[in-house]
């Protein structure tokens, strides 16, 4: 009876939290006062990334000067493309050096990636919307997009990520309380065949991982299967940063001593874990996913921000 | 106008301004 | 709960795990460590030179960049109305405003310490189309990008000159 009840509490609750993001626009989801950065498209690739870790964000639109309008979002895709096309063309180091960021399509066209097709919303629209364009497209993030009134250009208002709509949800739905199923019967979990590789892997293969597999991370194992560590395509900032050009032979396990030492640490959960605490947690910390071990730490599967918006929105 | 010093020969640039009715700090980062 | 953040991940501890699995280059890698220096910014651009220099700058360089503006009048040599055509290369068949204006005032902050303050001042169309003179208040959605990116421009110019 009890496990019947809390299932209905959270069918209820899914649905309650459902209606709050039909019934909110993606504008209520800016802070009262905010920045963006945006970057000119003529400025340098490697200008570009200093700019991102000295601001500690890892994405950011581009402006094209010479039509005056967006030029997409600057991404960690983007420099996983640079490395790549860079391992397959070792003697093309002084274009890679020289690369700007209106150069990047050309990174996507040589090495045969299809670009990331961003979307965008406008802020005034459902935030419910807003998420399942980002479902949609498989893209982390949206662009807000408005319209100069006068130019009628367009303007880049902000950019909403996965892990800001389920924090805006975990700090004003009550109802995530009622989340009291365990994850493990939510069939919301990715596991089974997960790409994975071991400390002593190369680098650009776990790269290579994170571009084939079309995921944003790759957890590390032991000779046993337990979860040992994580490479995140946001790691391939501080591998470029520090020199790609003597970084590629490196082991995964090195590549990661880059990492800079405020670095949270890899999240990890249990099937038995509700979304109560779940979306506790991404209310007080940076975290971006979670990988779900057993009790010997063997890894198990992956909970992403990805499948718990997906939840959110269809399921129940 | 808010202006960076220059580094790197990178500008930046700023200026706070009203979206609705919210704030934004627009910053444009450009080569010299 | 059993959420947790595996030990392991932690940078400090995963190095010394490297450093003890014995890995050559372990040794020469540092963790970045990208001083996350806060950008000092500034209103305006600053100059000790001499006012009517400083001046004679500003219009060489908006002269350079083929902008125009308004004869100033004799009581207020310090501030230049400029109007900036804006073609952005692709024709477009919609009339929208193309000419931007730009209101640059030059301050004294104290002694031989002058600022250089740039402000946005709407749009007007070269082909004469009066444009709707929203004013100030209503007008809640306007990209600053274009004006970003011409006092990047007249900034560069003036560092370039000077």
């Amino acid at each position: 009876a009890n496990s019947e009840t809390i299932s209905i509490e959270q069918k209820l609750a899914v649905q309650s939290i459902r209606r709050f993001l039909e019934s909110k626009t993606s504008y209520d989801v800016l802070p009262v006062s905010y920045r963006l950065i945006v970057m000119d498209t003529s400025l340098l690739v490697k200008k570009s990334l200093n700019i991102l870790l000295q601001n500690n964000i890892v994405s950011a639109p581009l402006w094209d000067s010479h039509t005056s309008r967006f030029a997409g979002l600057l991404t960690s895709s983007d420099f996983i493309n640079v490395i790549q096309y860079y391992f397959s063309n070792p003697d093309k180091f002084e274009l890679v050096d020289k690369l700007q960021l209106d150069g990047l399509k050309d990174i996507e066209r040589a090495i045969g990636v299809r670009p990331l097709d961003q979307g965008s919303i406008h802020p005034f629209k459902p935030l419910y919307e807003a998420c399942c364009k980002m479902i949609e497209s498989r893209s982390r993030r949206i662009p807000l997009i408005d319209q100069d009134e006068e130019t009628h250009r367009e303007i880049v208002v902000s950019v909403l990520t996965q892990y800001r709509i389920l924090k805006f949800v975990a700090l004003n739905c009550r109802e995530t309380r009622y989340l009291k199923r365990p994850i493990g019967e939510l069939n919301i979990i990715t596991q089974g065949n997960l790409l994975s590789c071991r400390m002593h892997t190369p680098v650009i293969d776990v790269i290579q991982l994170l571009t084939q597999g079309g995921v944003s991370s790759v957890p590390i194992i032991d000779e046993h299967g337990r979860l040992v560590n994580v490479y995140e395509a946001v790691d391939v900032l501080g591998l470029i940063k520090g020199g790609i050009y003597n970084d590629l032979s490196l082991s995964v396990g090195e590549a990661l001593m880059r990492r800079s030492d405020d670095f949270e640490g890899v999240y990890t959960c249990t099937k038995n874990d509700k979304l109560v605490t779940i979306m506790d947690t991404i209310r007080k910390s940076r975290v971006h996913r979670f990988f779900v071990v057993d009790e010997e730490g063997l890894l198990i599967g992956v909970l992403t921000l990805s499948d718990i918006l997906k939840y959110i929105l269809f399921e129940e | 106008l808010a202006t960076s010093s220059i580094k790197h020969n990178t500008l930046c640039v700023a200026s706070i301004v009203r979206y609705k009715r919210k704030y934004v700090t627009q910053m444009l980062y450009a080569p010299l | 709960s059993t959420i947790a953040i595996l030990p392991s991940s932690l940078p400090q501890i995963h190095r010394a795990n490297m450093l003890a699995a014995g890995s050559a280059a372990a040794t020469k890698i540092s963790p970045l460590s990208i001083k996350k220096s806060k950008t000092k910014w500034h209103f305006g651009i600053r100059s000790r030179s001499y006012p009517l220099d400083v001046m004679g700058e500003i219009y060489i360089a908006l002269k350079n960049l083929g902008a125009e503006w308004a004869k100033p009048s004799e009581e207020d040599l310090w501030t230049i109305k400029v109007r900036w055509k804006y073609d952005m290369g692709q024709p477009t068949n919609e009339k929208i405003p193309d000419l931007m204006k730009m209101v640059i005032q030059l301050f004294q902050i104290e002694a031989n310490n002058y600022l250089v303050d740039f402000k946005f001042d709407g749009w007007e169309s070269s082909y004469g189309d009066a444009s709707p003179s929203s004013n100030e208040d209503e007008m809640s959605t306007f990209s600053a990008y274009p004006f970003l990116h011409l006092t990047t421009k007249l900034i560069m110019e003036l560092a370039v000159n000077s």
